[in-house]
Parts: C-alpha cells; sequence; structure tokens
C-alpha cells in the first residue's frame, strides 16, 4: 500500500522542501518507487528536482482545482524511481480560489486517491503556513513528519502545528499520525543547536528521528544545480546524513 | 511624518524577523522612535524582544478584528524609544475571520492611522505567505523592505513577491513603492553567497541596501535571551551590520 507524507512546518526556512527532495531520492535510489508531490506555491521542491516551473502545461494547481488527474500532471525526475508532481505560481490563487467550494480541504486527498499502489511512498512537500494547501496536505496522509532547525524561534511554532494536526484528525482523517521530528541544520560548534535539540528530545522522545542533518554548504548549493544533493554530491554530509535517514525510515515503516 | 515600512518575502525563514527587530532596535538607539508590529502568528518578533506571548491581553489579533485601539496593544520594549505591538497564536485565525467583512485589506491601515506623529519609523514583520496579513501590511505601509537571504531557492519567489505589491499599489495603496532589498545570511566562505549577491544586485542595483548582513551564530543565538543582537553582542558581526544599516536607513530617509 501507498503510505503518504506530509512534511510540514509553518515556520520558514527549516528544510521541508530539502528534506522532501533529499530523503524521496534517497529512497528512491534504495529502489522504492516514490513521488514528491510539491504543493508550495514557491515551486522550490520542483526547482529542486531540476524541473523549470515556468514552463508546465499542468501542475498541482490544476490537481487540487480538478481540472487535471494525477498522471497528467506526474512526471519521472532525473533519477530512476523517483517522480514529481510539480507547482507553478498558479497555486498561489488556489487558496482564495477553494475558500468557497465544498470539501475544500479533500481536493488533495481525492486528487491522489488513484495513487495506491503506483508509488511505496508519497512526500508533499508544505508551504511555511497553515493555510488551505497545509491543511488539503494533512487530510490527505497517513503521516506528518515535521523538520525542526535547530534554532531558537524554531520551537516556538511546534505547539500550534501539532494543534492543527489534532483538529485535522478529528475533523478530516483519522489516520493521520506524528510519524516523526527530524533535526536539521544542526551546526555542532554551537551550544544553541545542542539546546534546541535536548529540548526536542525532552518533548518528543522516541518520535525524534536518530540521525540528525547537520549545517552544509552543499545543500544549500544543490538546488542551483537541480539536483538533490544525494546525487550532486555523494560524500558531503548532508548526503551521508540523508541516505542515513532513508534506512531509518525503511526501518520504522517496515518497507522491504 | 510616520514612515510604515513592511518587511515582508513569502520565502521563509529569510530574517524578516531578525530585521525587523534589530533594524528596529539599532534605529531606536539613535534616538529614533521607532514601533514594531508583529503580525506573524508565530509570535517570532514578539519572542525576539522578550515578551511572552502566551500571556497577553491583547494582541494585533485584537487590533485587526477591531476590538481595540493601537494605545491598547503596544507596550514599549527593553530599550528606549522602542516600541512593540505583539503578535499572539489567535491571529492564525484572523485571515479566515476577515475573508468575508468589508475593507479586509485595510484593517491594519485603519488600525494604525492614529499613529502620526507618535513614531518616526514602524516595522510591520510579516508571516512567510501572501496572504491576508501580508496583504494588510503592503496596503498600509509607504515602503517596503525585503530580505533576501544569499541562498539560491530564495531568488525564486522576488518577481511574485513585486507582483503582489504591485498588485496592491494599484489597487489600494498608490504610496507604497519597493524600498530596497536587504542581503542577509551571506557566508563569505561559499561561492553561492556572492553569485546570489550579484544576481541580486544585476536585477535591481541601487534598490539594494550597500549594508550586508552576514551569516553569524550570535544573531541566531538573540532570540533565546528575548533581546535584539545590537543590545546582547555590540561586538559581533551581526549586531555591526544591522547597526550599519540603520545609520543607511537614516541617510535613505534623511531621518535628522
Ligand atoms: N542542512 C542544511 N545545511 C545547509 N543549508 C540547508 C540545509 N537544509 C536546508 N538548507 C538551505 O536552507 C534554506 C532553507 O531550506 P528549505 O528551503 O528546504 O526550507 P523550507 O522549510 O522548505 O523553506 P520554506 O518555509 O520557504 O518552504 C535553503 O536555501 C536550503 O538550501
Ligand atoms: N545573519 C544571520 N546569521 C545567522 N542566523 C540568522 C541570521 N539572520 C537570521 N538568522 C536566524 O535564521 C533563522 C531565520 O530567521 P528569521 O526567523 O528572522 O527569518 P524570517 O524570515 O522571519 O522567518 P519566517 O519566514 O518563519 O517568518 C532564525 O533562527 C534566526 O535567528
Ligand atoms: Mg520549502
Ligand atoms: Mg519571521
Amino acid at each position: 500500500i501507498t503510505r503518504i507524507v506530509c512534511v510540514a512546518n509553518q515556520k520558514g526556512g527549516v528544510a521541508k522542501t530539502t528534506t522532501s527532495v533529499n530523503l524521496g531520492a534517497a529512497l528512491a535510489m534504495r529502489g522504492h518507487r516514490v513521488l514528491v508531490v510539491d504543493i508550495d506555491p514557491q515551486a522550490n521542491a520542483t526547482t529542486g528536482l531540476g524541473v523549470d516551473h515556468r514552463s508546465l502545461e499542468r501542475s498541482t494547481y490544476d490537481l487540487l482545482l480538478g481540472d487535471a488527474k494525477l498522471p497528467d500532471v506526474v512526471r519521472s525526475a532525473s533519477i530512476e524511481n523517483l517522480f514529481l508532481a510539480p507547482s507553478s505560481l498558479d497555486l498561489a490563487g488556489a487558496e482564495v480560489e477553494l475558500v468557497g467550494s465544498m470539501a475544500r480541504e479533500r481536493k488533495l486527498g481525492e486528487a491522489l486517491r488513484g495513487v495506491d499502489g503506483d508509488y511505496e511512498m508519497v512526500f508533499l512537500d508544505c508551504p511555511p503556513s497553515l493555510g488551505l494547501l497545509t491543511v488539503n496536505a494533512l487530510a490527505a496522509a497517513h503521516d506528518l513528519i515535521v523538520p525542526v532547525q535547530c534554532e531558537y524561534y524554531a520551537l516556538e511554532g511546534l505547539g500550534q502545528l501539532l494543534g492543527n494536526a489534532e483538529r485535522v484528525r478529528r475533523a478530516l482523517n483519522p489516520e493521520l499520525r506524528v510519524a516523526g521530528f527530524l533535526l536539521t541544520m544542526y551546526d555542532a560548534r554551537t551550544k544553541l543547536s545542542s539546546q534546541v535539540a535536548d529540548e526536542v528530545r525532552s518533548h518528543f522522545g522516541e518520535l525524534v528521528f536518530g540521525t540528525v542533518i547537520p549545517r552544509s554548504v552543499r545543500l544549500s548549493e544543490a538546488p542551483s544545480f537541480g539536483e538533490p544533493v544525494v546525487t550532486l554530491d555523494t560524500a558531503s554530509r548532508g548526503s551521508i546524513a540523508y541516505r542515513l535517514l532513508a534506512a531509518e525510515v525503511e526501518t520504522r515503516y517496515t518497507l522491504s
């Protein structure tokens, strides 16, 4: 069965896109069929996988408005077993356009209904907000992975995010569970990183992934090459960390 | 007359809050009366100025819903001449609550109407989105300052932001002008930073502030002390940069 994972956190710049792209790619490299769905109007995951969001016929915007089916939108990424449903700037208008429509929170879930069996895992890369696009992702997902940047401001919003996820679980999607918290941009040279990491672990214990993603310049350079770091520079610390995370996710999900 | 400056960029984590807090504080230290208005539901600027957003009677949420006047919400920050209109988590509900109301984009402008003469500058710290809260800020402001993180993904959304600002200028606020682009988290050790900086300068020329904010660990540590870095550690590179920026803004605005 297909596992749909929502990668969300309303705090900006915490590595939602970097995680969707690199964890997705690392799992594909381990032989799993993976789909990355970009539902952020900034279309960063689309760019990070080498696709020009300006030249697209169809995108997740059409998917949400019901004007296209998933197979019309999905394209293969440059890595075997990895697929992308790209976003476009139009998506910025979707929240306002959907406000008045019936079952507005279920549009993404409807569109992904046909995905079962085609992919082992689907990652939904969310924008930095708790608006209708993220609610659609929470309503469509089995799991929520929360990237947490190892910085002070990043701690503040976690309660709000979990509260919203719980509201979605009760009202729309009883299957939704918090699958894990991923510590990102960990800088071993600073006290701040270990203080934040300790705080997250003391709150969420087992739910915190053992793999921690270090701050690594190669990770921030990779998007300019349109490639995930796991293929661009296999020896970099960022690449090693995301490949370790893929192995950990495989065990947690008992993927073969 | 009071100058209202909107600090916005839908890309997350680019230093909108860090700039509102530290530029505001540095100008206050130079003797200007400054108000920071936090309209992000994450309330990071509120925390960064040492205020606990959980214990507030009134916040910018009440301001936008018309349930409070500005003087009821504003409090003094720990620095002379610096004031804060704090945010709270309730603000997350404001966008949905305002969708149906008349002149929903002008709520913040209405609330700030009485500010003239009380402050020389007002900084509006926006959330990472182009939704109703940011539109309210663009509609209320004279100027837009855009923090641009020196990373690849940060370049992508600038066209979208400027397009939205232009739409607001035409439909709601003819006074709005782009006051400047601020390069942030510049890491001199990487080619990426200088490539992004060159790209931004080649597009926007004179509009790019001469002052560049370097990546500095002290800047990310300061929020955990509830203090801007410009008072916490005056010798740090982040502090020096924001004080230089304040001097540059003073000249650009011919503040005495
Ligand atoms: N471990 C890391 N080390 C260094 N840079 C990183 C790391 N992870 C992400 N980055 C960089 O930090 C920036 C923010 O990451 P990213 O865009 O993935 O976050 P996001 O949460 O998706 O942001 P948004 O909230 O705008 O969607 C990007 O420029 C990215 O390249
Ligand atoms: N020059 C800098 N050097 C190092 N860290 C910085 C710098 N500027 C900001 N930071 C840190 O980077 C993170 C992102 O900055 P900040 O929260 O100000 O961005 P933002 O644009 O307001 O984010 P959001 O989109 O969530 O509102 C914070 O943890 C902050 O402390
Ligand atoms: Mg992103
Ligand atoms: Mg902020």
